[in-house]
């Protein structure tokens, strides 16, 4: 064991509309980043492993409606959420995903299950959210999912029929 | 798109991404984030790597696993690492953004987009959190 550890997060890339960033809306963003910063930091400096350090960062950034995962998540052509999430053991190169899971709160728990539980890797759709209930995970109806930023921004895009690759989603 | 990569006091890599996808997406598409080598992917030997951006161009070119290797094959640095997977990405019009650690605690947080929700911590305490250059 040595005393190096380190954590980096992100909250997506993209087109941010600069315009949007009041310094008073940077400062929001600024602070739901720090609190799952330290989140992960907290475990990494009690000697925990770097797995519980991201799951924790992670769902921590999952339950902020501020960045596209989980809740605040956008919306698909259905008006619902279909969620992906992945997490990979660098030592093991264990690794566990799910896609196109719905009504799941944590993704990254559930993706982490896959991992740990089974001996898939990438679980998809109703199959993914079966393994889910089967393994207990906390599940939420679609309004726990809703913001208006992302509710609005599909209106738009439903209406202006931008082409996918318009970034409206910052990643 | 929200992700992590740490290193562990027992010197143990490793890489987390989740994401709701694209706005409006239609017939199940999936993106690169659950796809372990191109938007995440984790080996003690190297590095880990969290992307988030337009998902066909990291899917198509295999970028997390992509800076694994120059690492592992090449002998790059992270950071060397980096910046040629970023430009290998903006060579087929891709955009946005990855953040990657190595088993020395070296972190890069690379993206061609106009801004990447940001943020790292090292052993030294110091902490940067970050939106814009």
């Amino acid at each position: 064991m040595n005393d190096q550890f380190a954590i980096a997060i992100h909250g997506g890339a993209g087109t941010l509309h600069r315009e949007r960033f009041s310094p008073d809306v940077v400062q929001q963003y600024e602070k739901a980043l720090r609190q799952a910063l330290q989140a992960g930091l907290h475990i990494l400096q009690n000697g925990g492993r770097s797995l519980d350090a991201l799951e924790t960062a992670v769902r921590e950034l999952e339950e902020c409606p501020f960045f596209n995962a989980g809740r605040g998540a956008v919306f698909n052509a259905d008006g619902g959420h279909s969620l992906d999430a992945a997490i990979m053991d660098g030592r093991t190169l264990a690794a566990g995903a799910v896609a196109g899971i719905s009504g799941f709160k944590s993704p990254i728990q559930v993706a982490r299950a896959v991992m740990e539980k089974t001996r898939y890797v990438l679980l998809s759709g109703q199959g993914a959210a079966d393994f889910a209930r089967d393994q207990g995970f906390e599940e939420a109806a679609a309004d726990y999912f809703y913001t208006d930023l992302r509710y609005h921004q599909w209106k738009k895009k439903q209406e202006n029929e931008l082409d996918e690759s318009a970034d409206l989603n910052f990643g | 798109t929200v992700g992590a990569v740490a290193l562990d006091k027992n010197g143990n890599l490793a890489a987390a991404t989740s994401t709701g996808g694209l706005t409006n997406k239609r017939y199940g598409r999936v993106g690169d984030s659950p796809i372990i080598g191109s938007g995440t992917y984790a080996n003690n030997n190297t590095c880990a790597v969290s992307c988030t951006g337009d998902g066909e161009h990291f899917i198509r070119s295999v970028v997390a696993y992509d800076i694994s290797c120059l690492i592992e094959y090449k002998q790059l640095t992270l950071r060397d690492a980096c910046a040629f997977a970023m430009q290998r990405l903006q060579k087929i019009d891709g955009t946005g953004g990855l953040i990657a650690i190595d088993r020395w605690g070296n972190i890069q947080m690379p993206y061609n987009s106009e801004g990447m929700y940001r943020a790292c911590a090292y052993t030294s305490g110091e902490i940067e959190i970050k939106i814009f250059e």
